[in-house]
């Protein structure tokens, strides 16, 4: 795809090929690329560069439109981040890289350890709030994670911290009951805050391929999804999925991951995303 | 799903008597585009689809009275012969201790596996020993511990500071005393593009000289699983593979993908988070699965 070459059917197809092994999805790529294709006919551009650079702008254009890009902040503390998603993909440690940017920020941050089942979950959060220097609520492995959540977020109040990240366990969007769970620890957010989460962050794994979709369908049906963290892009997968999920669901990127330290996260630049799919 | 696109296409044909190569070329499309929508690797599908097409295209589906029903069939055929042999165990050392190496990307489902691994040998009547290697996660090792603990099954572990290729080597001297007959070794997940990471798995399986090299890999894993595939099986030659987290709906096509460019076999299936949540690679299963 580098250098000028004629405008044809095999530029095309390169440019889809392209695409789908960046993981866009398969008829959201065919759609762009028709797209493009006519727009060169109609517009007769007849340079191969142009092109290239026309679908990255249309491609751009799917991710910021009407996208709220930003982390939301309450005018009245504490402001409730919920952060979801599918075992493994990255929410423990990209709430220890919020905590950790928040605090150089001069905010005081309190962590939830909601996920009371996995081995060591709790453990782990606790090495990333001391390691940060962060407040946080943690019961017991097996107790009731919306507990957890309904604990810190009455300390969050009585010691005036000005966020609170909830950890929930990874759960797979196919397991009903896991669903439910979530559910219920959204509501007590609700009750408690009296509005939804300020932010609820979906966190999806950049090597994750079409299933992506039905991870985000089925996260947006059990809380308000507000947004999604792409962890682990900093590997040679390229996370084009998340197009979809923003063209289909209306879901913006807002951070990405990028290592394992705590300070390997970034915030979402559609127009660095895109070059990038093609790099 | 896949048999109702074919029945559409075939129906639109089905006026036209006898079917011609480029209508079952059409018929094709269908097929290429369910194996996409599945996560199978673009040049992967490609050569696949050539195999099927030499298939295909012959005397057999052109004057077939039913060419949804065939066509699936050689898709079938040729997906499950791909996948490969369904019972490919585990390699056992003749004079103990086996080693059993997992490896993989962060968040894989390596510890976990370790685990259910090690639970497995303990049912078939072996003496497992887990080996704690991963450093550098923050709670890794007492995650490895909790898991051991609940299955009474001992781990073994030098906490964080010291160097897993260390911790590996003094695990082997720690079987022989405890009499524990295969080691499971769980790795810190890295990236196949860290040169240094990826030089400490080097290490380790010089030092321990395992009978297996598990690559542990997610099968949500889209068109990238290819390229880690690629990169862990060059560099410390892998074994075969464990595929995690298909008790969701993921229609795994990273598993034809890492078959395909590697020829190792997959042995295992993750299917859950519990201890006993393991299960042979049925290649019969994975192909229609992949299918959809
Ligand atoms: N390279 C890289 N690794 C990451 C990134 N984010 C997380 N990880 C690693 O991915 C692995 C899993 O991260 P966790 O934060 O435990 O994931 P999780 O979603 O909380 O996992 P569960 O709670 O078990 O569902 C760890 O080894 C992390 O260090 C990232 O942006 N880049
Ligand atoms: N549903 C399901 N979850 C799984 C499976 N295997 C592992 N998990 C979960 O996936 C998450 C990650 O598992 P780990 O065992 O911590 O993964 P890992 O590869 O050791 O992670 P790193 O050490 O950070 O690289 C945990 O929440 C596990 O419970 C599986 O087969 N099914
Ligand atoms: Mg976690
Ligand atoms: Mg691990």
């Amino acid at each position: 795809l580098t250098g000028r070459r004629p405008v044809d059917d095999e530029l095309f197809d390169d440019l889809e090929e392209a695409l789908i092994q960046a993981d866009v999805n398969i008829h959201t790529t065919m759609a762009v690329v028709n797209d493009l294709r006519d727009a060169s006919r109609k517009e007769r551009i007849n340079d191969s560069d142009a092109i290239k650079e026309r679908l990255k702008d249309d491609l751009v254009k799917v991710l910021t439109a009407n996208a709220d890009e930003h982390l939301r902040w309450s005018p009245s503390p504490p402001t409730v981040y919920l952060v979801v998603g599918v075992n493994g993909v990255g929410k423990t440690t990209s709430i220890a890289k919020m905590a950790a940017r928040f605090k150089s920020q001069g905010k005081k941050v309190m962590l939830a350890a909601a996920d009371t089942f996995r081995a060591a979950a709790i453990d782990q959060l606790e090495i990333w709030a001391n390691r940060t220097g962060v407040d946080i609520i943690k019961q017991r492995e097996g107790a009731d994670p919306a507990a957890v959540v309904y604990d810190a977020l009455q300390a969050a109040k009585s010691r005036g911290a000005d966020i609170v990240i909830c950890d929930t366990a990874g759960r797979l969007h196919t397991k009903k009951n896991l669903m439910e769970e979530l559910k219920k620890i959204g509501r007590v957010v609700e009750r408690e805050l009296g509005r939804e989460p300020d932010e609820v962050l979906l966190v999806l794994d950049a090597t994750c391929g079409q299933n992506a979709v039905s991870q985000a369908r089925e996260f947006k049906e059990a809380v308000p999804i507000t947004g999604i963290i792409l962890a682990k892009l900093d590997g040679t997968a390229k996370g084009g999925i998340v197009i979809t999920l923003k063209d289909e669901l209306g879901i913006p990127i807002k951070l990405v991951g990028t290592g394992e330290k705590c300070e390997d996260i970034d915030e979402f630049d559609s127009r660095d995303f895109v070059s990038a799919l093609f790099g | 799903s896949l048999s109702e696109k074919l029945q559409n296409v075939f129906n639109r044909l089905r006026g036209k008597g006898v079917l011609s190569e480029q209508d079952v070329n059409e018929a094709l499309r269908e097929v290429r585009l369910a194996l996409l929508e599945a996560d199978v690797n673009f040049r992967v599908v490609k050569d696949f689809m050539g195999k099927v097409k030499e298939r295909a295209v012959g005397q057999e589906i052109l004057q077939s009275l039913s060419p949804v029903q065939h066509v699936i069939k050689i898709v079938n055929e040729e997906l499950v012969a791909l996948l490969g042999g369904s019972d490919v165990g585990l390699t056992f050392a003749q004079k103990p201790p086996t080693v059993i190496m997992l490896v993989g990307l962060q968040g894989s489902g390596k510890t976990t596996t370790a685990a259910k691994l090690a639970n497995l040998m303990r049912k078939q009547g072996r003496k497992p020993l887990l080996v704690a290697a991963d450093v550098y996660r923050p709670a890794a090792i007492k995650q490895l511990q909790v898991l051991g603990e609940q299955l009474g099954i001992p781990v073994f572990a030098l906490g964080d500071k010291q160097d897993p290729v260390h911790i590996g080597k003094s695990a082997l001297g720690a079987a022989e005393v405890g009499g524990q007959d295969v080691i499971i070794l769980d790795t810190a997940g890295r990236l196949h593009i860290d040169e240094q990471m990826m030089d400490e798995l080097a290490r380790l399986k010089a030092t321990l000289s395992p009978q297996e090299v598990l690559l542990v890999v997610d099968a949500m894993t889209g068109q990238d699983a290819v390229n880690v595939a690629e990169q862990f099986n060059s560099a410390l030659g892998a074994d075969g593979f464990i595929v995690t987290k298909l008790d969701g709906d993921a229609r795994g096509g990273a598993a034809l993908s890492i078959k395909a460019v590697t020829g190792k076999p997959i042995k295992f299936a993750g299917v859950g988070e519990k201890m006993d949540a393991l299960e042979p690679f049925y290649p019969e299963r994975m192909a229609s699965r992949i299918l959809g």
